[in-house]
């Protein structure tokens, strides 16, 4: 029997966001630990990999490992049935053929289930090896989101560099070129609204805008993005899900022929 | 010229 309680079913919801457009189907490894999917886009050019660990949901019960292959257009179609409001409970029994979504409103009032087939999928897992990162910068979701979409305009690629002095993004085509430049905070306030650097070495990489703006389907999820960079390594960019995990997307960069 | 490099140059099979 698995089954996996959360009251802010509305994270679940922005789960889906974030990962619909950029994979088609995944699988859910459920265990003791908690729940994690990680999969690879269709042109492998990007991986997700999602953690939500047990402690974080309100209830969490495992008794055995079990691996859920599920098409995410449809998981994406059932949980835009439930409310914002609604608490969402996932269950399945031990070696199943389909999952069970419950929705329950706030007031107990209404409870809707909706049940989906699985899949039979063979998927890759990939080995995320531990490194240490030349640049992090941290900085507020919706700013990162903003700025992908505004150099989209210009072509596909945007080059993030990023120094002692700040991150810069750039972007040119043949309407011209744009550039982006943020400081670190010097005086903030909120944590949220700040932008932080940690520098061991300065680098700059170029990477593609329809992957970027994928992960910026991200944004509801998390007030702040960090973005972790390194050469010879994927573009890391992480979003933090409230105290219960984290979604992370690596994007292989744009590379010199 | 740029070319799009794969995630797996750099994260191998499990």
């Amino acid at each position: 029997m698995f089954e996996a309680r959360l009251a802010k079913g509305a994270i679940f919801k922005k789960i889906l966001e974030a990962v619909k457009d950029l994979l088609t189907e995944a699988s859910w490894d459920c265990g003791d630990m908690g729940i994690t999917l990680q999969a690879m886009d269709n042109a492998h050019v990007s991986l997700v990999s999602l953690n939500l660990r047990s402690d974080g949901f309100d209830k969490y019960r495992c008794d055995r490992n079990l691996t859920m292959g599920m098409n995410l257009g449809s998981m994406s179609k059932i949980l835009k049935c439930a409310g914002n409001d609604d608490i969402v409970t996932i269950r399945a029994q031990d070696n199943p053929d389909t999952v069970t979504f419950v929705f329950e409103s706030e007031n107990g009032e209404k409870q809707s289930d909706y049940e989906m087939k699985l899949m039979s999928l063979d998927l890759e897992h990939l080995q995320i090896p531990e490194t240490e990162y030349a640049c992090v910068v941290k900085m507020p979701a919706g700013e990162f989101a903003r700025i992908c979409r505004d150099l989209s305009q210009f072509g596909d690629s945007i080059v993030i560099s990023c120094s002692k002095q700040g991150v810069k993004f750039s972007a040119s085509g043949d309407i011209g070129s744009a550039n982006v430049k943020l400081a670190q905070s010097s005086n903030v306030d909120k944590e949220e609204e700040a932008v932080t650097i940690e520098m061991q070495e300065p680098v700059s990489f170029t990477y593609a805008c329809r992957y970027l703006n994928f992960f910026t389907k991200a944004t509801p999820l998390s007030a702040q993005v960090k973005l972790s960079m390194s050469p010879e390594y994927p573009l890391m960019v992480e979003y933090a899900i409230d105290d219960i995990g984290q979604i992370r997307y690596f994007l292989a960069p744009k590379i010199e022929d | 010229k740029v070319k799009q490099a794969g995630i797996m140059s750099f994260f191998k099979k499990k």
